[in-house]
């Protein structure tokens, strides 16, 4: 058989090029672009650079429904144990929903392997963000990323989360995906809408935004 | 790591938010890997205010026009910046997407698309611009997944290079060209079922040992 890379000259492409293969298209905007929420950016202290963003925030005006998912590796952070508690799971791999007000993620160090110190290390970022937010303990959740193995010191919440909590804007998405970058060379936002007048709440317009950080030790397997 | 913070301002209970997560990732950052290594602190958030719905709306409820427009938006958010991730991996000058079709099981697909996006073959030949498709060969061939190398087919970019197990005659220069796409796109047909799975990852290049044996220095 002669056959070469043109389809013509022999064998089709198993998948033809059509829109079907696009990627989702992603509107303006990311973690702040649905309605109900602020978010920001700041340096806090973890790194040592000053001028890089360290402390992300986002915070719901009001109490919200919330669900999360969860690394499955059996050495799994102070964090991922904290906030799968405060979301009612008390096992990895249980459901993990319930009722939150505040996401605190910090970048430069994991609070990884770091035992029981960790944890209540994670425990206290949880008071200092709800007094800084006005709510309680137990509707914030709190994610780390960064080295492992090394203790995460709590000054810089305790300085940087008022700060930040301050600085709290509709428009801070962008700085608080930024805010959580490691090794990314760029932070990660995208952002879908829908139409409410087919699905029975004519008038709306209803907006999923996120935000996302990842570039190596990259395989997810979260439940 | 990997950590998302994912928000809408859907009316949805917790419990419903949930599922709609799980499949959401189940099909967006479940299917990245950059270098196979799971995160001690992978998490995602996903919240919802309900904020765009009228005061005493309904919340969305499973099975209805509106909750499926939800799990559609929340897909698309999470799909891009699953790519997004994998387009940024560590050193990556490509992102490369690997769909696995004709496969037994949702298993086995799933297996067969890792064992080429893992595979650290495969991932040089394409920062080399090399479309060295005997090494995707190999990666389904190892993945464990259930099929015959004689059903077997493989596209790099759109063009045939293996069918039937074997060797298929290309154009190199045209490979070479659509080499320097951002996205490099490699199809298999494994002609044992009708399951398919799509995983995304990058390149591999010397920047990922640069970065990664200097990362706590």
């Amino acid at each position: 058989v002669q056959a070469s890379g043109d389809p013509a000259a022999g064998f089709a492409p198993l998948r033809p090029p059509s829109s079907a293969d696009a990627p989702p298209a992603s509107e303006p905007g990311g973690v702040t672009r649905a309605r109900g929420f602020r978010a920001v950016g700041v340096h806090a202290g973890f790194r040592k650079d000053p001028s890089r963003l360290d402390l992300a925030l986002v915070v719901a005006d009001e109490p919200c429904a919330c669900a999360a998912v969860f690394t499955r590796n059996v050495f799994c952070a102070a964090p991922v144990t904290v906030s799968r508690a405060q979301l009612g799971a008390d096992q990895p791999g249980e459901p993990a929903y319930g009722t939150a007000r505040a996401v605190v993620v910090n970048s430069g160090n994991a609070n990884a392997a770091t035992g029981e110190r960790g944890l209540e290390t994670a425990r206290a970022t949880t008071r200092i963000v709800g007094d800084a937010v006005g709510c309680p303990a137990d509707e914030v959740l709190v994610a780390s990323t960064g080295v492992i193995g090394e203790h995460l010191p709590l000054e810089p919440f305790e300085t940087g989360v008022p700060a930040a909590a301050a600085a709290l804007s509709p428009d801070g998405g962008a700085d608080a995906a930024r805010a959580i970058m490691t090794t990314d060379t760029l932070p990660k936002e995208a952002a879908a809408s829908f139409d409410g007048a087919d699905i029975g709440y004519a008038g709306c317009t209803f907006f999923v935004g996120g935000m996302a950080k990842g570039s190596g030790m990259i395989m997810p397997n979260m439940a | 790591t990997m950590i998302a913070v994912v928000t809408t301002d859907a009316p949805v209970l917790p419990h419903d938010l949930h599922k709609a997560l799980a499949r959401a990732a189940g099909a967006s950052f479940n299917k990245v890997t950059v270098d196979s290594d799971t995160s001690t602190n992978d998490s995602c958030f996903l919240l919802a205010s309900g904020a765009a719905a009228p005061a005493g709306a309904e919340p969305f409820a499973p099975g209805t026009p509106a909750f499926a427009a939800f799990e559609q938006a929340l897909g698309d958010v999470c799909q891009n910046l699953a790519r997004q991730m994998a387009a940024d991996g560590e050193g990556a000058t490509r992102l490369v997407t690997v769909n696995v079709t004709g496969a037994a099981t949702p298993a086995d697909a799933d297996a067969a698309a890792r064992a080429v996006a893992n595979s650290p073959l495969v991932k040089t030949a394409v920062y080399g611009h090399d479309a060295n498709w005997g090494r995707v060969a190999m990666a389904i061939g190892k993945s464990g997944a259930a099929f015959r190398q004689q059903d077997a087919a493989i596209d790099i970019m759109g063009m045939p290079v293996c069918r039937g197990g074997l060797t298929v005659p290309f154009d190199e220069d045209e490979a070479l060209r659509r080499f320097e796409n951002p996205e490099i796109v490699i199809d298999v047909d494994l002609g044992a079922g009708d399951a398919a799975t799509t995983v995304w990852t990058c390149d591999f290049s010397h920047d990922y040992v640069t970065i990664n044996g200097d990362y706590r220095s």
